[in-house]
Order: structure tokens, then C-alpha cells, then sequence
């Protein structure tokens, strides 16, 4: 069930984001989610992540419930740095922003970190969600990837000897080009 | 915001790919 409401926010918040996209000069907003309910979409991804298993290998239904918490997550940031930009003329909208993205990801990255720290297939597979993550966040230029990505990278590391050539290109990628 | 778009594409072919996945 809470999978079921994690699609449906994630398709809330696509649709509102290609409204932002396709329309831009509107001057009518199409923002259903305020920045305050940061922490109480973190919640509903914690609760998804937390059936995911910690020994056992983990089903492809529960594969799919990390790809789409991820997902939610990429939505989410990006869709609160485009509410931002719409506000450009409300001076604290920006710091605002930062703080609900911020508040967002240090309630969700302890639980990566851990689902990371199982093994070091879950580890991969983590890397692999989150690199894409945050090449989607710089393909759009997000100004927030500065602030997350110190955060971030600490699960890039976690079998840090174990990783692939592959992971570390696309890791020094990001390194190399920041927004 | 050609960017976003190409982004949000994506983001979109992968939601689809997981509805269907769980169907």
C-alpha cells in the first residue's frame, strides 16, 4: 500500500514538473505539494525501504520499491528547486528550498547507507540508483547537488574497494563538472 | 528546460517500466 502512494506522489510530482517544464512563463502555478511535507514524504520512503531485506537476497518486487524510492527522491529534489525558481522574487524562497531538500535527505541517506552497508551487491546496487540520481540532478544544472553531494558521496564509498572502473568514471564525472 | 525535459522523460520511461513491473 505504501508503494502504491509512493507511485502516485512520484506521478503527482512528474506531472507537475513537466507542467513547470513545458509552461514556464505560466502564471498560474501547479505546485500540489508544499516544501513542508519534506519530512513526511521522507517518512513514506523510509517506510518503503524498510521491508527491504537485510540478508536475504532481495526479491524483484522489493528491487523495484528501491528503484522507485529513488526515483521519488530525484522527483522531489528537483521539483523543489523548480518551486523555488517560479518564487525567485520571494528573497527566502531559496534558503527555504535548501532546508526542506536538506531536512529530506538526511532523514532518507542514513537508510541507503545502511542498505548499502549490507553486502556488497546491495551496495552496488545503491551506487548504481544513486549515481544516476545525481547525474539526473546535474543534467539539469541543480544548484542543490553542491549542497547534497558531500552528504551523498559517503555511500558512494562505502566498498570503496570494490568498485567498478564503470562506478568510478561516472563517479569522477560528477566531480569534475559541478554544476 | 530542454534539460528538465529530457530528464523528466526518462524519469517517466522508468515509472513506466516499474507500473508495469508490478502489474
Amino acid at each position: 500500500e505504501c508503494v502504491a502512494h509512493l507511485r502516485l506522489l512520484s506521478w503527482i510530482i512528474l506531472g507537475s514538473l513537466n507542467h513547470m517544464a513545458m509552461c514556464p512563463s505560466s502564471d498560474v502555478p501547479c505546485h500540489p505539494l508544499p516544501l513542508d511535507t519534506s519530512l513526511q514524504i521522507a517518512d513514506l520512503a523510509l517506510v518503503v525501504l524498510e521491508s527491504y531485506p537485510e540478508h536475504t537476497k532481495a526479491s524483484v518486487y522489493q528491487m523495484s520499491s528501491l528503484a522507485q524510492v529513488f526515483i521519488l527522491c530525484q522527483l522531489w529534489t528537483i521539483y523543489c528547486e523548480q518551486v523555488a525558481v517560479f518564487n525567485t522574487s520571494h528573497g527566502d524562497m531559496y534558503r527555504t528550498t535548501c532546508l526542506a531538500v536538506m531536512e529530506f535527505w538526511m532523514k532518507v541517506a542514513p537508510t541507503f547507507i545502511q542498505i548499502a552497508s549490507y553486502s556488497k551487491s546491495h551496495g552496488e546496487m545503491v551506487n548504481l540508483h544513486l549515481l544516476s540520481l545525481l547525474e539526473g540532478l546535474q543534467e539539469v544544472n541543480s544548484s542543490l547537488l553542491v549542497q547534497l553531494y558531500p552528504m551523498l558521496v559517503t555511500i558512494l564509498y562505502i566498498h570503496e574497494g570494490s568498485l567498478s572502473a564503470g562506478l568510478q568514471h561516472r563517479i569522477q564525472e560528477i566531480q569534475n563538472c559541478p554544476p | 528546460n530542454k534539460a528538465l525535459l529530457k530528464c523528466l522523460q526518462r524519469l517517466q520511461y522508468k515509472m513506466g517500466q516499474l507500473e508495469v513491473q508490478s502489474s
